[in-house]
C-alpha cells in the first residue's frame, strides 16, 4: 500500500 | 494560534522597546531554515487556505524579524552578535540532515526535507534558552514569547492523542520530535510558572 505523504499540519 | 502569538508578540517586543537584548537572531534563524524546508510544499500541494496563510506568515514574519534584528536600526544596533552565538550551524544543522536523511518515510527530497525540518525546529529553542541563561533575568515581554513558543507544541500533543483516537492518524517522527521540543522546554515552563505565580520578574538560575 502507497504511504501517504501530505502533511497537513504546520 | 500560539505560535502565531509568540510572532506577533517578538513583533511588538521589537517594535515597542525598540531593543532586541534578551532575544535569539540565531533562533529565529533556525525556524526561517524550518519553514523554507518544510513548506516547500506550497508550490505543488493545497490543503487549505488557512494551512496556505499560516505557512506564509510564519516565513514571512520570521524573516522580517531577522532582518529588524540583523538589519534595521534602531532595532539592529542593540543586537549582540557575541552573547547570541551558539553554533547552530554545527550543532543543529548537520546532525538534523542526517537524522533526515535516514529517519524519512520515503527517500524522496520533499520527505526527507520534512523530516529534517521536524528535527530541527525540535531543538531550535536551544539558541534562545541559552542565551537567557547567560543573561539570567528575562524581562517580560521575552519570558511571554519564549512561554508560548513553547506552548504550542505541547497542544500539539494533545491534538495528537485526540487524532489518533479520532482518525487513526499516525506521526511517528512528529510524535518525536514534539516530545523532545516539548521536554526542552519544561525546565524553563517551571521558573516561568514560578514567577508568575509569585508574581516575580523571571530570573534563571
Amino acid at each position: 500500500e502507497e504511504a501517504d505523504h501530505t502533511h497537513d499540519e504546520l | 494560534m500560539l505560535h502565531l502569538m509568540s510572532i506577533l508578540l517578538l513583533l511588538w517586543k521589537l517594535k515597542k522597546s525598540k531593543s532586541c537584548v534578551g532575544i535569539s537572531c540565531r533562533m529565529q534563524e533556525c525556524y526561517a531554515i524550518v519553514f523554507c524546508l518544510r513548506y516547500l510544499d506550497l508550490f505543488y500541494q493545497f490543503i487549505s487556505v488557512y494551512n496556505t496563510a499560516m505557512k506564509v506568515v510564519f516565513i514571512s514574519s520570521t524573516f522580517y524579524l531577522i532582518f529588524l534584528m540583523r538589519f534595521q536600526p534602531p532595532v539592529s544596533a542593540t543586537y549582540d552578535r557575541t552573547a547570541d552565538s551558539f553554533p547552530y550551524e554545527q550543532y543543529l544543522l548537520g546532525p538534523a540532515a542526517v537524522l533526515g536523511f535516514i529517519s524519512a518515510e520515503e527517500w524522496s527530497i520533499p520527505e526527507i526535507f520534512w523530516t529534517a525540518s521536524i528535527w530541527l525546529e525540535s531543538v531550535s529553542i536551544l539558541p534562545q534558552l541559552i542565551l537567557l541563561q547567560q543573561l539570567r533575568e528575562v524581562e517580560n515581554l521575552t519570558a511571554e514569547f519564549v512561554a508560548t513558543m513553547g506552548a504550542y507544541r505541547f497542544f500539539y500533543i494533545l491534538n495528537w492523542i485526540y487524532r489518533y483516537f479520532a482518525e487513526g492518524y499516525v506521526n511517528w517522527i512528529g510524535w518525536l520530535g514534539g516530545i523532545v521540543q516539548t521536554g526542552l522546554y519544561v525546565d524553563f515552563f517551571y521558573y516561568y510558572a514560578m514567577s508568575k505565580w509569585y508574581g516575580q520578574k523571571l530570573v534563571l538560575p
